[in-house]
């Protein structure tokens, strides 16, 4: 499982929230306008956290962050 | 399995339910407003609760949280 | 397999039924109107029971509990 | 594998068949009208009966008891 | 795998014949008009066989028992 | 996997061979006008034979025995 | 996986072929007009062969045995 | 897996590759016209060879050998 | 996992390439026009070459080599 | 799983971020415009970045990175 | 899992890029106009590059090399 990221704007984050008992940041990645990222879920991410303005694709559809 | 949250408004917070005998918050992640979270069910997340204003995507389907 | 219950109303309710050889409820989490739960079936939830007014997507269509 | 089962009228029952050599009620849960109940399969119930009007989703569609 | 049996008389019968060498009736469960069951394959009932006017919901499609 | 047989006529013969290096009928259950069969291939049963006029539902579609 | 095979005629037979390093018919079953057999590949038979007027259903569509 | 292929043609023959580092004929079977060979690919097959003119099911579709 | 290969030509080959470290041919099969093979993926085979005028059915699917 | 990238312009680069505690590249490929990569997720690579003008297929669906 | 590349040109070439920690090239295959090759993800080979114009089948659609 993995999802498509890709920053429409500078500075967009996806932070990486550990698996287990504790819910923490362990990586946060930079993304510049029109950079994409594509992200699985591991061992050591179970949860993802994106800010600024993004269109992610994902298995139950597209969304676009930071816009309403 | 993972569920797709995006924040309409700020404050929007994402609880995970403890999986096993006991049925209790392990976190709670704030969002604000246009805030995307992606989270999975994990070994220590069975059940998850949404407060506030939010576009969730499931594998059921979309649903509106926080609005009628 | 998890289903998402969004309660339409203040109160409703959400029990979780023992698995195993005795059937009770090990927990019952309130909602409020406008709150989403998404509740996995566990080692320890092997059914699920609905009180009052809720929308309930399932993997086999959508359901309105507590209205006709 | 679960079935969603919602009470039209009061006193819907929903029993729980023993899995195994022998077949009898294990459980029997009650549902009044509007209430909602989501069951699976398990180690311990191979066969579910529903007594009552009520409307029963499954994998293999949609169907009313206690009515034509 | 299971399959879903609608009775639209009194007296419809489910059987559950016995898996193994052997094929033998091991139980039977009377079903009156509008009553459902849901009846799982099993490591004790790998076919079934019904009786009366009824509904049956499987994979492979509606079939209606007991009438042309 | 299990197939679905509905006997059109009085008398219909629902034959199960043998699984292994001999094929001979190991069980044959007789289905009056109405009644329904749903069989498994199972440990014991790797080929089925369907005499007499019914109706079949397979995951390959349905077709109907005794006639043309 | 399995085949349904159904004779449109008297005395359609239905080949086994050994699974292994040889080929050979390890049984042929006759059909007359109007039954139907259902048959699964098996750990001793890894292919079948069909003789005469028949009607085949697969998991890649119907084909006519015996007529152009 | 298996394919099937219908003889259009007197002496279409289905030949079995070998699976393993060296590839030669294990076996050749002849069909005559009308005649329905369904063939899995097996421990002791990997490839198979269709001469004469036949209609062949795959799951990638259907195709005619021997004909343009 | 197989790819079914039919020669709009003679002397269309097929030629399986090594799996492991070193990549070389290990076997290329010979097709007259009209001929079909129907190829897996092997322990032996993790990729195949095809050269001259030959329809290729695959699960992604349908191409013509050796024409524009 | 993988995921294809079409180089629209030269210099596009592909990077592998490492699966496990830390997050860092461990490769970056640089294509040229109309070169082509597909990438797998591995033991070793659980995310990738792109940067630059390039057509991206993922089982979500397709994007262009590199312009809005 | 596999892909499929035609040459549109002479002198394409498909390069498998190593599994593992470092990432290189292990094999590059040259294909002249109209051939073409079908080559799984291995152990060996966890990323493939395309060089030159070809027409490349995956399961997320097809996708041009070399032009625009
Ligand atoms: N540490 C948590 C992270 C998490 C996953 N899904 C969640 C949903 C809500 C809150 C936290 C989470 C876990 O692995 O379970
Ligand atoms: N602790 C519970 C949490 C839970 C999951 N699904 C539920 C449904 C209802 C009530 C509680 C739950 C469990 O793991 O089973
Ligand atoms: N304790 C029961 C709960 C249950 C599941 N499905 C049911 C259907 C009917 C009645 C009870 C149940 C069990 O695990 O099997
Ligand atoms: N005790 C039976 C219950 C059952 C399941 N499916 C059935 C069908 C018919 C009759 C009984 C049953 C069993 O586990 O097998
Ligand atoms: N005892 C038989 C019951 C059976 C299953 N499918 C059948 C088909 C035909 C006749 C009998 C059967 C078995 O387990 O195999
Ligand atoms: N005893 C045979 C029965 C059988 C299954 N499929 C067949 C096809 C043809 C002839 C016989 C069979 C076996 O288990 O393999
Ligand atoms: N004995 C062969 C039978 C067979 C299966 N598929 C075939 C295709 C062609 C020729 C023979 C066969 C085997 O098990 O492999
Ligand atoms: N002996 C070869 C047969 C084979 C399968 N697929 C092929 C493709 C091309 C050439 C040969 C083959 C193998 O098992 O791998
Ligand atoms: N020996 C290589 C063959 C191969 C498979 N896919 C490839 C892609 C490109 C180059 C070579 C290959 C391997 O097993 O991995
Ligand atoms: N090292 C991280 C890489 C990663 C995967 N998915 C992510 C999402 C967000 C941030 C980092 C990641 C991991 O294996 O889990
Ligand atoms: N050696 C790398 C090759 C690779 C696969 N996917 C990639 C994506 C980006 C960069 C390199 C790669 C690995 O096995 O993981």
């Amino acid at each position: 499982e993995y999802i498509v990221i890709k920053a429409l704007e500078d500075g967009v984050s996806i932070m990486g929230l550990t698996r287990g008992e504790t819910t923490k940041f362990h990586h946060s990645e930079k993304l510049d306008r029109g950079e994409v990222m594509i992200a699985q879920f591991t061992e050591h991410t179970s949860a993802m956290k994106i800010r600024g303005i993004a269109e992610i694709l994902t298995s139950h559809g597209r969304i676009l962050a930071g816009v309403d």
